[in-house]
């Protein structure tokens, strides 16, 4: 599974 | 950060701005879809919880704040205050918003980045739930008709954000190595999908002057 991007957007 | 981003964020916020400036300063909630307000409530305040701990940008920060700040006050106003409640169309408004939430619940649990991390649910849940948030105010304005002009507008704004992030998750796509999300690109792509009728019609009544109102068949 992709690593969790962390959530840089709105 | 992009331009694209930046103009979504500006986007946004000005369809909060709109949307107070017609419930709050206007004191009518003629048109306005609660279900949608409430959902939009639901949706910040469930992906932002992070806020609790994630501190990395002071931009996001602040913008997260507002969001829920905005929408929670729109609900607030639309629910308790007394000229809003009077000019709300509470029979109009029936989508039956439970067939939207209960799915983006099932799906946010299923299909998300971290199976192991309940905030990763809840961060999907939130996005396929904004992705189908606009669907009740949508049809309400389908029922009525007619579109008044600043309701038009705020609408506008509000398909128009999502729209700039679709052009923003293509310019990070083409120019950041590894960076992919699919989560938010196809939730993306639906939530402006909805918004393609009422585009149109938008650009049609506002072809002869920004202050018709928007004609919906």
């Amino acid at each position: 599974a992709a690593e969790a991007e962390e959530h840089d957007e709105l | 950060m992009n331009i694209f981003r930046f103009l979504g964020d500006m986007s946004h916020i000005l369809s909060f701005l709109l949307l107070l400036h017609k419930i709050v300063g206007g004191k009518s909630a003629a048109g306005i879809s609660l279900r949608t307000a409430e959902m939009y409530a639901i949706v910040f305040c469930t992906r932002y919880i992070d806020l609790l701990w994630n501190f990395a940008s002071l931009y996001n920060y602040l913008l997260k704040l507002l969001f829920i700040g905005a929408s929670l006050t729109i609900v607030y106003f639309m629910r308790y205050g007394p000229s809003q409640k009077a000019t709300y169309n509470a029979d109009e408004d029936a989508f039956p918003v439970q067939y939207l939430i209960a799915p983006c619940a099932v799906l946010g649990v299923l299909i998300n980045q971290d199976h192991s991390s309940p905030f990763e649910m809840v961060w999907a849940f939130s996005i396929y739930l904004e992705a189908v948030a606009i669907l009740p105010q949508l049809f309400l304005l389908q029922k009525q008709g007619e579109v008044e002009n600043l309701t038009s507008h705020y609408v506008f704004a509000l398909g128009a954000y999502r729209a700039l992030y679709l052009l923003n998750w293509m310019f990070r796509f083409m120019t950041e190595p590894d960076y992919q999300q699919r989560i938010v690109w196809l939730s993306g792509l639906v939530q402006t999908a909805l918004y393609c009728d009422f585009f149109y019609h938008y650009y049609q009544s506002k072809k002869g002057g920004l202050n018709k109102s928007v004609k919906l068949p």
